[in-house]
């Protein structure tokens, strides 16, 4: 899978997600990635993209919990997204990771498993590249 | 207009594997990853909008063999390929998704042309694959999206499951 979120200098924010799933899985199988709401969100909140076992993501509502999270518990893009990979998915044998901003362009990349990569950009700094 | 922009990324999970990482290889990752950034942080720099940012940047990911979307794309237990994506826009709450198709170059134009040329949010198969052509979209053959590594992590796969077992390695378990 891969993914990208973005909060422009309007504030507006978009999540995009293509691609993934299990090497060798069934045919017509269908995870995550599509699934708005779980690999894949934006409202005006936050943006999500998910990677990782697909089903669990679905089966949680991944992308939508960290908004939700958010929006009625006034929680912070970092420990929303932090919540939802490490205390929501891990225990429930989804692996994987998302990457996420907020509106007001903080960016979270949390991921409770190997194999990861990563990138992140802000106006004004440097972009970083990272392979765990 | 004078807000903050940030473009975030991710290649995967396990599309590489820790023994094959070799420098030339993490060197590539992260060239690649760069190309990412830079396409979508250059859109968001001049004034454009997420949308564009990250269509442009799931774009080069799916250009870039190394990852597996796109270009390089996991194989079912059948041998084939089969494409899934998604966008969003926050601001409105447009979505374009698709599922199970094979063949756009990019997937993630799939997607959003479902959400800017249809009534839809998500679409699936050839259905979803009419969109992307009556788009425009350019298509490629399943040579395009072969590549080696992906092939051979099909059949060590497959040689594991004909032998009762299941892999570790984050590269089979999940995308």
């Amino acid at each position: 899978t891969v993914g990208a979120v973005a909060c422009d200098r309007h504030g507006n924010l978009a999540a995009a997600t293509s691609t993934g799933g299990m090497t060798g899985k069934a045919p017509g199988r269908v995870g995550d990635t599509p699934v708005i709401g779980a690999g894949t969100l934006a409202d005006d909140i936050c943006a999500v993209s998910g990677t990782g076992h697909g089903e669990v993501f679905i089966r949680y509502g991944a992308a939508a919990e960290i908004a939700a999270r958010m929006r009625h518990l006034g929680e912070s893009l970092d420990a929303a997204a932090d919540h939802v990979v490490h205390r929501v998915l891990a225990p429930n044998d989804g692996s994987g990771g998302l990457v996420a901003v907020d509106r007001h362009g903080n960016v979270a990349l949390p991921f409770n498993s190997e194999g990861m990569y990563r990138g992140h950009v802000r106006s004004g700094e440097a972009p970083v590249t990272a392979i765990y | 207009m004078s807000q903050t922009f940030a473009l975030a990324i991710h290649g995967g999970a396990g599309t590489i594997r820790r023994s094959a990482l070799t420098p030339e290889i993490e060197q590539a990752t992260h060239a690649g990853l760069a190309r990412a950034l830079e396409a979508g942080s250059l859109i968001l720099r001049d004034g454009g909008s997420s949308l564009d940012a990250v269509t442009a940047a799931v774009c080069a990911l799916e250009d870039e063999p190394l990852f597996n979307a796109g270009c390089g794309a996991v194989f079912t237990s059948a041998g084939r390929q089969e494409m899934d994506a998604a966008v969003m826009n926050g601001a409105d709450r447009r979505a374009g998704a698709v599922a199970g198709l094979f063949g756009p170059r990019n997937p993630i134009r799939a997607a959003r042309a479902v959400m800017e040329a249809s009534p839809h949010v998500m679409m699936i198969g050839e259905a979803a694959a009419r969109i992307a052509r009556e788009a425009g979209l350019p298509f490629e053959e399943a040579s395009y999206f072969f590549t080696q590594n992906r092939w051979d992590a099909l059949e060590e796969t497959l040689a594991l499951r004909a032998r009762g077992e299941t892999s570790s390695d984050a590269a089979v378990r999940h995308g």
